[in-house]
């Protein structure tokens, strides 16, 4: 009982611990309660998980994440837009937490519906970028050759948005959003489908993955022999020199 | 390289009671997430296996509990110098990461892999 009430207590107690900092940072508290993800996001992870690690959570030697991390971010809430010509559009705004110095972004991906199902209607779907009109941006389209999404399953594809995060938007300071469109298309206009369309929400046709590698675990590993060595090269008249002064 | 003391985790049999002249080893031991307070985050795996080092160091630390020198020298003062120099800890020498799944404040999902988590074996140092 006792672990259970006070475990972010004690953990509170030793904050200069790397992993302290970081269970601080990412647990929520006890009084919040557990964000409901259902569905495919939630889905997606869980089979990326078992991929990864075995039921123990002993990562897999033969897996092949390529990362030490990856989160699954959620765009924001956001109601599809009215029909515009024969394409049915929702804009995805994903926010992005400020860059953490010890984890380098290694891929960025967006996974998204490729195939819509409403009620008696099918559409076709895809994901790009979307950046203000200006006369210097150029809009990569998903037929472009960095673009290219590759098949998951019957409805979901994912494409590769690595060069496009990071060239745009990565190294930006404060608050960063990445914009993307998600757009739709029917071969029949239908009053009856606008509603249908106009009722979709932009959690449930795609969502952002961003993977990281953990650089500081490397160098931490790095440092005592590399001081040691270092100090050991410059013992004779820098250190002393400088303990003089 | 020789292998650490207690590399291996033990077998049923042997788990409950120890080794028999209770000298430092690796313990088997799993906790719940539940049990650490952390189950309203943390998705997946259910159970942790962090292990734990248990026994006292033998007076003469032999080449296969990777003890440094230190250790060694620290036995000898206490033997030969100044008991109230403690001998050396039964500590974890070698540990292994853990993959954890769990959802965030906001509602984002995140898989990670954090170091040094498991106790792989023991040494006395």
């Amino acid at each position: 009982k006792t672990g259970q009430q006070s475990s972010i207590a004690l953990l509170t107690e030793a904050p200069t611990l790397p992993l302290i900092q970081e269970l601080l940072d990412e647990a929520p508290g006890k009084e919040h309660k557990k964000p409901q993800v259902l569905g495919h996001p939630l889905r997606y992870m869980l089979e990326l998980y078992h991929r990864s690690a075995d039921l123990y959570g002993h990562p897999r030697e033969n897996r092949t994440i390529g990362a030490t991390m990856v989160r699954l971010v959620r765009p924001m809430a956001n109601v599809a837009r009215p029909l515009r010509g024969p394409w049915h559009t929702q804009n995805l705004d994903f926010p992005l937490r400020p860059n953490q110095v010890a984890y380098r972004l290694v891929r960025a991906t967006v996974v998204y519906r490729h195939q819509l199902h409403l009620t008696h209607f099918h559409l076709s779907c895809h994901v790009e970028p979307w950046v203000q009109k200006s006369p210097d941006n150029h809009f990569p389209s998903s037929e472009g050759s960095s673009l290219k999404p590759s098949m998951m399953s019957k409805a979901w594809t994912e494409m590769d948005i690595t060069q496009h995060v990071q060239q745009r938007l990565w190294n930006h300071k404060g608050r960063r959003i990445l914009h993307l469109r998600f757009m739709c298309q029917q071969q029949k206009r239908s009053e009856i489908l606008q509603l249908q369309w106009r009722g979709t929400s932009s959690l449930d046709v795609a969502f952002l993955l961003l993977y990281f590698n953990d650089t500081h675990t490397n160098n931490q590993k790095a440092k005592p022999l590399s001081r040691g060595l270092e100090e050991f090269m410059e013992s004779e008249s820098p250190l002393l020199l400088r303990r003089v002064r | 390289q020789a292998g650490s003391i207690g590399s291996e985790v033990p077998g049923p049999s042997w788990k409950h009671d120890g080794p028999e002249n209770n000298q430092c080893s690796l313990y088997p031991f799993q906790v719940s997430f539940h049990q650490l307070g952390w189950d309203h985050w943390i998705i997946a795996p259910h159970r942790y296996t962090p292990n734990y080092c248990k026994g006292t160091c033998p007076r003469v630390l032999r080449y296969g509990l990777n003890s440094p020198n230190h250790a060694i020298i620290q036995n000898l003062v206490n033997e030969l110098v100044d008991q109230s120099v403690p001998q050396p800890s039964c500590v974890p020498y070698k540990y292994v990461p853990i993959s954890i799944l769990l959802i965030e404040a906001n509602g984002n999902i995140l898989y990670k892999e954090y170091e040094d988590m498991i106790a792989q074996s023991c040494t006395c140092r």
